[in-house]
């Protein structure tokens, strides 16, 4: 299965709740996904698992590279433990930057994490919540994953981020010599406001097939399961936001995106 | 008048809504604010002013330490022109960090800007609204503030980032050898969710006084705004929003926060 990178430069536009609703609806599948955490504010860790030291997060992937299966720790998904594994985030990651620098010794690391944990056993869907910055982290996660899935809220900001984001993309793609294929999903998505349905418009003509068709609402469930520290079918499976997840997850199998 | 820094490394809480907002109810009054944009997305900017070249931008403060007298430009706000100016925010923002280092010479460059801005005229209102990230750009505009306003939405992990920042603002103290004075304030609330409520009950415990009473509700208003590109009381003065963020002002004022 695929590797998806989950991004968009602008802050609060759904990514942490996206990686954590996909897994989940994987897992409910009775496949075991992967998250990797790869913001220095850990709000997927938090919503998962016990804070973790710096050696046992994905820190220590850059400052010591240890082996990626080291770092792993199985996690609840849907109310089946463990449904998945993650590998935690920590504060340290902010230092990546200035540490270890911005070549590729750095941007390749979770790559080969990956690469080596695959080669030691089935390798598995695998979702990467990047932070909200365009740094050498989410560089890596981009560089790490086969695609991109992109979450736009709908407001204006978060649109004018991945409309930056579509440029940052096409000058990577120069980079690393390939396509990186992506999708744009639209969340937090209020049918009630004019403008929501204004920027749906919008990202329908600039983006066509790359927009998905599914739409994840606002709703007061996705906003409460962080809260709890579930996800939303842990937290309640018959709601808006667990359905919408389903099928945005029944979409992108359909299109082939999680293979 | 004081100099604020709107920070909160949680993405997508209000800190842009809450700087542009601010700044215009202090212009209906007739003030003339002064706004820096520091966030590389650029934001800000993008509300208020046409595209910056690099080295018109901030980011010309920490490349060639240009005067921030050059930088700024006339912006409308509350409907008025000019009535407030912006020194616009460059992508080349992003950058910061690897280039030159996060020595005092970075830290301090903001702060040695406004202090040669303020002598060359009278001293007024700043608002710097940081990114989602703490890093050495977020930390030059803390040390270029006397005072922080963190914006806090109403969920989960918003508070999370509240309170990782609270530790900041502590280590930050030993640097600067003074307190950085704080207010909190909560954004994006929605009255009708009951987790709404638990939140502010949690905020008001653990920060009592440095909470502002003044809430800013979730607002149509609020959401639109940016993509007519103007401030709240120029897309619609009489609403929910406007009243709001006039109430923040008053209270900020009353506080004694702005001087
Ligand atoms: N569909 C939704 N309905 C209601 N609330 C939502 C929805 N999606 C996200 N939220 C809420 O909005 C806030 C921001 O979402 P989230 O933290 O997932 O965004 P993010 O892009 O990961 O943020 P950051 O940029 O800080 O990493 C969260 O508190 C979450 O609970
Ligand atoms: N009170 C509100 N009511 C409705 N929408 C709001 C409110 N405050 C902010 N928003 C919307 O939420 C989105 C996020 O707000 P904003 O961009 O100001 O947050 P931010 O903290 O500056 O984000 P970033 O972390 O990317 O800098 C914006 O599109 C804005 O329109
Ligand atoms: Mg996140
Ligand atoms: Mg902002």
């Amino acid at each position: 299965m695929a590797r998806l990178a989950v991004f968009n430069q602008k802050g609060g536009v759904g990514k942490t709740t996206t990686a954590l609703n996909l897994a989940a609806a994987l897992a409910r599948r009775g496949l075991r996904p992967l998250l990797v955490d790869l913001d220095a504010q850990a709000h997927l860790s938090h919503v998962l698992a016990p804070a973790a030291a710096a050696a046992d997060s994905a820190f220590a992937l850059f400052s010591e590279a240890r082996p990626l299966g080291a770092l792993l720790r199985p996690v609840a998904l849907a109310g089946a433990a463990p449904g998945g594994d993650l590998v935690p985030a920590h504060a340290e990651l902010m230092k990546v930057d200035s540490l270890f620098g911005r070549g590729p010794r750095t941007l390749y690391r979770l790559r080969d994490g990956l690469d080596g944990h695959e080669r030691a056993g089935a390798p598995r869907a695998v979702f990467i919540d990047c932070g909200p910055l365009l740094g050498v982290l989410s560089l890596a996660g981009v560089f790490a994953a086969d695609r991109v899935l992109v979450p736009v809220s709908a407001d204006f900001l978060a649109v004018q981020g991945a409309l930056a984001l579509e440029d940052t993309l096409k000058a990577l793609e120069h980079v690393l010599k390939r396509r990186v294929e992506r999708r744009y999903v639209l969340t937090r998505f209020d049918a009630r406001r004019r403008m929501a349905h204004e920027i749906a418009a919008t990202l329908a003509e600039r983006f066509g097939p790359e927009l998905c068709a599914t739409r994840i609402a606002e709703t007061v469930g996705l906003a409460e399961s962080p809260f709890h520290r579930r996800d939303i079918f842990a937290h309640d499976a018959a709601s808006r936001g667990a359905r919408d997840y389903e099928a945005l997850l029944e979409e992108l199998l359909a299109a082939g995106f999680l293979e």
